[in-house]
Order: C-alpha cells, then structure tokens, then sequence
C-alpha cells in the first residue's frame, strides 16, 4: 500500500 | 536496490559483527552502553513486525530476522552473561527522556494511524536517538577502545549511505519517504563529531580520547 513504500528498506 | 543501500546494509552487518565478535573475543562489554543496545533491540522489534504481514525478498526477511536476533543476544550478552564488565555506572543516560518524547512525535507524525504504522514510525525516529546513551556514556569516560570506535563508524556510516541511497532514489525512481529522510539526517548528524575525531585519531592509529 502507498503508505509502505519505504519498507523494503531496513 | 543501489549500491549505495546495499553497502549502507552491509556496514550495518558490519557494525553488528563487529561488537558481538569484540564481547566474546574479549569476555568484556566494558566501554558499551547497554541502554544503546536496549534501544536498538526496541527498534529492530517494532520496525520488522511486517515479518509477518508482509514478504518483499529473501534477503529482506534474512537481514530483518538477523538484526532482531543479534540485537537480543547483544543485550543478553550484556546483562547476563557478562554482566560482571558492564559499565553501568557510567551508562546513566535516562531512557524515558528518549522514548516518551518519540512514542508521542509517533503518534503524532505519521504517514497513516495504523498500530503498525506507528510503530514504524516510533521505530525510525527512535533509531535516530538510539545512539545517544553510548556517546553520553563515552564523553564521560572521556575515551573509547578502537574496536568500540571501529563499530561506531560503521554503525554511522550505514545511515550516512542510506541518505546517499534516498538522493539516488528520488532522482531516479522518484521515490522519497519524508519521514524516514528527516530521521536519518538527524541520525547522521549525531555521529559528525565522533566521525571526526575517528578520522583524525583512529585512523592514524591513536586511541579515540575526547578533548577535555
């Protein structure tokens, strides 16, 4: 979803 | 994934590495604060809980579940099996004045008020401070081991790359989380005047002492 756009970051 | 995000992860591993391998080499966590390490663990535990909502890649889980269980045994490391060198008389930095303040700017600025959500968010922002026990801890020994300074670095260094990696994806996937950029300039700037004094001591082979 648009608000996890930086989660594949650690 | 960019260069600059794949060595910013590997100098994370790096700095993880370093101070486990220090504890156990030495029999000793003197020199750490372990209130530092209680609050990587609280990060690491609050930002990886899409672990079980969420798959991205192998080596997202891999590295997730490598920072949660390294944290736990780094903190075991310190009030359990070497408890007898913890330095706790001068790791008094108060942890409630770091994460009430946090908890609440989490709740407060979010990108959505989800429980998850704010957790990550409580996670970011308190990653940021998360180092201020051990450099409060450091100013009033007034020096660290080289191998401590060693850890420092990378651990600094891993956030300084992320900042690189979020200019490289703004530019060219248009990418841009306002969130995670503000807490991670402010992370980076907390380690400036460590990265100076390691530069210009530790790299030509002194030991890291603070000025008086």
């Amino acid at each position: 979803d648009e608000t996890s756009a930086g989660k594949d970051e650690l | 994934m960019n260069i600059f995000r794949l060595i910013g992860d590997m100098s994370h591993l790096l700095a993880i590495v370093l101070l486990l391998l220090k504890m156990w080499k030495t029999r000793s966590c003197a020199g750490i604060s372990g209130k530092s390490q209680i609050l990587f663990a609280l990060v690491f535990a609050t930002r990886y809980l899409d672990l079980f909502t969420a798959f991205i890649s192998a080596y997202n889980s891999t590295m997730k579940l490598f920072f949660i269980s390294t944290s736990l045994v780094t903190v075991y490391l310190m009030y359990f099996k070497f408890r007898a060198t913890y330095d706790a008389n001068h790791d008094t930095f108060r942890l409630e004045f770091l994460v009430v303040p946090v908890g609440g700017l989490a709740f407060l600025v979010n990108h959505n008020f989800s429980p998850l959500e704010i957790l990550w968010t409580f996670s970011i922002y308190l990653e940021s401070v998360a180092i201020l026990p051990q450099l409060f801890m450091m100013s009033k020994t007034g020096e660290a081991e080289t191998i401590t300074s060693h850890y420092l670095f990378a651990l600094g260094s891993y956030r300084a790359l992320y900042i690189l990696n979020w200019v490289f994806r703004y530019y060219f996937e248009g990418f841009f989380d306002l969130i995670a950029v503000v807490a991670g300039c402010v992370q980076t700037i907390l380690y400036c005047d460590f990265f100076y004094l390691y530069i210009t001591k530790v790299l030509k082979g002194k030991k890291l002492s603070l000025p008086a």
